[in-house]
């Protein structure tokens, strides 16, 4: 494992813990937080590490997966069941449909698959997911127009993992003699451009001191 | 040797 995967790593759990633990402490989620993001996000753990028990690569990974599904499940949990919390929790803002995203990345993972079995189809699917995941979250910042340290600290160490994961890739190009994996390159890069394409408006109204306003 | 399923990323 190189240096950028794991900082990619680390940034991903980060961004998790974050918002855990800012949610926790806060008895709230009044900060702009998408629970669609977030179900899709502890979906995507859940059908990605379907290999936990079948395929072992390193401690290292199998403990990751198990914080990562922990972690996001906890997130999930506190949104719909912390007294608090949920009533925190505005839903008529978070309206993106995520159903049609959930249904296009299924099929599509049917279609475009390494091979065809019911754990590699899901690892397709969480591959797919998770590159579209967080669109209920910009929608969300997009309708409720502002952003807070706390969303976008979150939004930043998520836009740093996937900014390092592709420096990885790229690495692992150059240092491996069969590095081919079309599908996650492919999506990863699908899924940096939707940071990229919000940091860009972030940085637009950090310079203009406006509000964040995301186009339509 | 590389296997193009075995997933070695988070």
């Amino acid at each position: 494992m190189n240096i950028f995967r794991f900082a990619g790593d680390m940034t991903h759990l980060m961004s998790i813990l974050i918002l855990l633990l800012k949610i926790y402490a806060t008895k709230s989620c009044a900060v702009g937080i998408s629970l669609k993001t977030q179900e899709l996000y502890a979906l995507v753990f859940l059908t990605r590490y379907l290999d936990q028990f079948t395929d072992y690569v390193s401690l290292y990974n199998s403990v990751m997966k198990v914080v990562f599904i922990a972690s996001s499940l906890a997130i999930v949990w506190c949104m719909r069941r912390h007294p608090l919390v949920r009533k925190s929790y505005d839903k008529d803002l978070d309206t993106f449909r995520h159903q049609y995203v959930l249904l296009a990345c299924f099929v599509l993972a049917l279609l475009l698959h390494e091979i065809f079995t019911f754990q590699e189809v899901f690892w397709a699917f969480s591959i797919y997911l998770e590159a579209v995941a967080i669109l209920p979250q910009l929608v969300l910042l997009q309708r409720s127009g502002n952003v807070d340290n706390l969303t976008g600290q979150y939004v930043l160490f998520l836009g740093a993992y996937r900014g390092l994961y592709i420096i990885n890739w790229i690495y692992r190009y150059f240092t491996e003699d069969h590095f081919t994996r079309w599908i996650a390159c492919v999506s990863g890069l699908v899924q940096t451009a939707l940071y990229a394409d919000f940091f860009y408006y972030y940085y637009l109204s950090w310079k203009t001191n406006t509000k964040l306003k995301l186009p339509a | 040797q590389d296997q193009p399923h075995s997933h070695d990323e988070l």
